[in-house]
């Protein structure tokens, strides 16, 4: 489900 | 298929009613506008990292009208001891979406 890398669209990540 | 929508008519009002009162933009709003929201839940920022995920259905960055829905939708449904999914069960994804 995660985007490879970490999300930078989540504000929680 | 048409499923009906999990988050239903008079939910989806009041989560409306939510939206609107954080003065979206062009129908969107940013992360920086919804995450205040969602840690007044006072639920772990892990989780709400999850929801966050669930309903940032095009991964945008930001949340339309349906994907805050959702959003709200699982929150509430976590505060009242429900596991956030790890992924979008289909009844969940707004018809919008789908």
């Amino acid at each position: 489900q995660y985007p490879a890398g970490g999300s930078s669209t989540n504000p929680f990540l | 298929m048409d499923i009906p929508w999990f988050v239903k008519a008079e939910e989806k009002m009041k989560f409306d009613t939510i939206f609107d009162s954080l003065f979206p933009v062009g129908g969107y709003l940013t992360g920086d506008k919804v995450k205040p929201v969602l840690l007044n839940s006072k639920l772990p920022v892990d989780v709400l990292g999850r929801v966050w995920e669930l309903s940032d259905i095009d991964r945008d960055g930001m949340l339309e009208r349906d994907e805050f829905a959702v959003a709200m939708y699982l929150v509430y449904r976590a505060l009242e001891g429900e596991p956030v999914p790890m992924s979008l069960p289909p009844p969940l994804v707004p018809p919008s979406k789908r």
